[in-house]
């Protein structure tokens, strides 16, 4: 039986809200150390990787590994009925047809319960190897996100250039071109603000600005947002969760 | 114009 219980309903909200709209059915699998999660979008460009640890939840139990596989559509609908700061307890059965979603609100004696039903799921798993990346960029997630924001303005793609301690993101478009240089950065006070950015070896790659529109959607999951990088592989993005990752694959374009 | 590749290229499906 699988019974996780969140403080906040504001934490799987923002989950399901930062990956509903690259992927639509996926399998939740629940296992004694926490629930994760791995879906492609269907044009096979970008990997959702997600992981919430056991701390992550106030209570967590989970005797014996069980899938949910949901509809995150339908699952988003019934999660937005609860308010942010509810507790929000998700509950299944060993072999599940459906999966309970109860809220509970601190303040008065109001309990309220959802009832999903799960779907049976078969879909593709990739074999991710641990990478060695050529540079690892962390820098605020607002940050990045305002980047991708302005220059999906001009084009469909955005080049990032790293040399030496400089990151440079750029897109040339029928309009014209822009560029940002990101460079790193210590902020003491609010070391969230900081920009770290390390380099084995200069990179410059291109991404689809639609696919990156799909990953910022996650920047109110954490302050900040590391990307790592290495020529002709797939990028790494992560938010970190309290106890856990959201983490998003994405295949890089080429010339021909 | 760069192409856009697909992970399947760089990751196995199992």
């Amino acid at each position: 039986m699988l019974e996780g219980k969140f403080d906040e309903a504001s934490l799987l909200k923002k989950i399901i809200d930062a990956i509903k709209d690259c992927v639509q059915l996926c399998n939740f699998n629940c296992t004694e150390k926490g629930i994760t999660l791995q879906a492609v979008d269907d044009s096979r460009v970008l990997l959702v990787s997600l992981l919430i640890g056991e701390e992550a939840f106030t209570d967590y139990r989970c005797d014996r590994n069980i899938t949910l596989g949901v509809d995150l559509s339908s699952f988003s609908k019934m999660i937005k009925c609860g308010n942010n700061e509810d507790f929000l307890t998700l509950i299944a059965e060993d072999s599940p047809d459906t999966v309970l979603v109860v809220f509970e609100d601190k303040n008065r004696e109001r309990i309220s319960e959802y009832s999903l039903k799960l779907m049976d799921i078969d879909n593709e798993f990739l074999k991710i190897d641990d990478m060695d990346y050529d540079s690892v960029i962390t820098m605020p997630a607002g940050e990045f996100a305002k980047i991708v924001r302005d220059l999906k303005n001009l084009s469909e793609s955005l080049g990032i250039l790293v040399t030496k301690d400089t990151v440079k993101f750029l897109s040339e478009g029928d309009i014209g071109s822009g560029s940002v240089v990101v460079k790193p950065f210590t902020d003491l006070e609010k070391p969230e603000n900081s920009v770290k950015v390390s380099l084995k070896k200069p990179v410059n790659l291109t991404f689809g600005l639609k696919y990156l529109s799909d990953i910022i959607k996650a920047t109110n999951l954490a302050e900040s947002v590391t990307i790592k990088i290495a020529d002709k592989v797939p990028a790494l993005f992560e938010y970190k969760l309290p106890s856990g990752y959201l983490r998003f694959y994405l295949a890089p374009k080429f010339d021909e | 114009t760069p192409i856009q590749n697909d992970l399947t290229e760089f990751f196995q499906i199992i």
